[in-house]
């Protein structure tokens, strides 16, 4: 179970619609500062399933979509596809290849999709639950934070392993 | 329930010392739950002693040992349960080069079995990587993203 | 005094304004008295828009532009009340090269003025300093210094 | 004003004794992680008078004392000598060179020495007041810190200012 392609457009920095193929082994992002890398890791969480703007570094939840730069008005609508390599079967439906869809608009509406067919939020974060997609845990180390895992408090040091359980 | 919790527990604790000390290239580190006879509300203690050194305070580590730490529970917990997607967002960005070589070889080792994606500056760690993506901002503040091969990451590698 | 504090605050953003156009290439930043009728009880705001972007907020900045704003406001400090004596450690961690270079000439600058002792694991910063101490530890657990001259820096750079 | 020369000898991880001249521009200290380099700056910081034990990541005082390592027993002392470069004349005393020394024992004693002479650490932070030296606030960066500035409270970003004014 792995992401075979990620398709971004109007989410955060993605002005223009971009369409990456990632490796199923290891798959690395670089360049310079605030050209998006983050904002990508950003994107594959929140079509996912991550049901706080405060997990990608939002306040609200219409943060993630374009809101303009010098050269480009902003846009109306954000839209993130996530598609899943489900070859061996893990997510419980019967298809190899499933993709999740997330969208919102200005207006704060959302639209959920899972192979084109529209849907709520729940059912995506029911689809993958079990699956280990969709929860960071120990599975996403965010930009800074790695020391953050060590001076944790008692309790959220728990949730870590509780996660893992 | 509490025997569920504790044998997932040692098994993590197992990978974690075996992961810390090939992580540091050698040193001992250990996980203990503050009271054994309350596995599901005790606090989990982590120990460690980086190569040549004595027992440490967390505290007076510094702060790559603190990060190389953190990864080792990471990739411990990895190994245990094998989440199909690991994000990991400049992870490498306090670790020197030796630190950085061995983490980017267990890196590739555990990518077999979850795939990565991973946010880095690093060279090492891009050399490991597979798949290669380039972003940047040609038009104002919008991101554009090339695929990167092995020779132009090596001439790209200024650019960066 | 309320005009004292007022005094030195002006001073201080304009030398911010300044500091962050000149450190990002480009774009602008402001420092703001939330209630300019209550000097000294009023809270500090921090605005910045990087070059090509648009007005951020602070959350939304990328890592290394929140690094590189913090610097701009100590060096903008700094500019206007020189301490004997700064401390940077692995300040320009995660600074990309074109952001690292800008910063390291203004660092060069200011230690006209200041006497800075700056920690780094990057080459640019390393080959900015007059003077460079390595530190190691061959024997178990103890540091060793030794100083390392502009050849030996870039032999070395390897071994880092 | 500046640090000509530095002694460091017990503290932390300087079980041998180490002697570095610092240049009145720009001194860069690299080197693998764990070697000594951010105790450097803790020496520097504590010779000044830093009166806690958090402010340079202990727990007690003693934590600074070399505390043994594989291959060497615990020390009973540290001690950093800073040795200031006067010859402007900022530290209101009449000598061009100021050697400012702290020690402590593992009892938890501690002594204090200007130019060799015993004194206390009030003795010390007064020598300094209004020099701007033995006050972090803007002038000191620790590691993993740089973010902190931005976020931190309104309290302490005003504090931050305060100390510049
Ligand atoms: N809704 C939005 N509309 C337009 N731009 C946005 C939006 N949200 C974030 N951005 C921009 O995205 C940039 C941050 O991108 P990101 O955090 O991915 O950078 P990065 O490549 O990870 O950089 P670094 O190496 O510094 O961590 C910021 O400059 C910010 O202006
Ligand atoms: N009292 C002490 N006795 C012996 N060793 C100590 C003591 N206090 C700290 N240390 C050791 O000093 C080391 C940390 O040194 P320091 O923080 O200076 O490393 P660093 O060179 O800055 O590394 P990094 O690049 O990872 O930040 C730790 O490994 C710790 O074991
Ligand atoms: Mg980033
Ligand atoms: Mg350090």
């Amino acid at each position: 179970l792995y992401i075979k392609k990620l398709e971004i457009f109007g989410f955060k920095s993605f002005a223009n619609r971009v369409e990456l193929e990632l490796g199923p082994w290891l798959t690395a992002i670089v360049g310079p500062n605030g050209s998006g890398k983050s904002n990508i890791a950003d994107a594959i969480r929140w079509a996912l399933g991550a049901d706080s703007a405060r997990l990608i570094r939002g306040t609200r939840m219409e943060d993630v979509i374009f809101a303009g730069s010098d050269g480009r008005k902003g846009l109306g609508i954000a839209e993130v596809t996530v598609i899943l390599d489900n070859t061996p079967g893990r997510v419980p439906i019967d298809f190899s290849e499933i993709a999740i869809t997330r969208r919102v608009y200005r207006s704060g509406e959302s639209e959920y999709f899972i192979n084109k067919i529209p849907c709520k939020l729940r059912d995506i974060q029911r689809l993958l639950a079990g699956t280990g997609l969709g929860r960071d845990g120990y599975s996403v180390v965010e930009q800074g934070k790695i020391d953050a895992i060590l001076s944790s408090r008692p309790e959220d040091r728990r949730a870590f392993f509780e996660e893992a359980c | 329930s509490a025997a569920r919790f504790r044998n997932t527990f040692l098994d993590i604790r197992r990978e974690f010392r075996e992961v810390f000390t090939r992580l540091f290239g050698g040193g001992h580190a250990d996980l203990q739950l503050e009271d054994p006879a309350n596995p599901l509300e005790t606090e989990i203690r982590i120990v460690a002693q980086p190569p040549g050194k004595r027992l440490e305070t967390m505290s007076l580590l510094s702060g790559g040992e603190r990060a190389l730490l953190a990864i080792s529970l990471i990739f411990a917990i990895l190994k245990v349960r094998p989440a199909p997607v690991a994000i990991l967002d400049e992870t490498d960005a306090a670790l020197d080069e030796a630190n950085l070589r061995r983490f980017a070889e267990l890196l590739r080792e555990l990518s077999a079995r979850s795939q990565f994606i991973v946010v880095t500056h690093r060279k090492t760690t891009m050399e490991t990587a597979e798949v290669i993506y380039g972003v940047t901002m040609e038009e104002s503040g919008i991101s554009k993203v090339i695929s990167i091969s092995l020779q132009d990451r090596e001439a790209g590698q200024e650019a960066l």
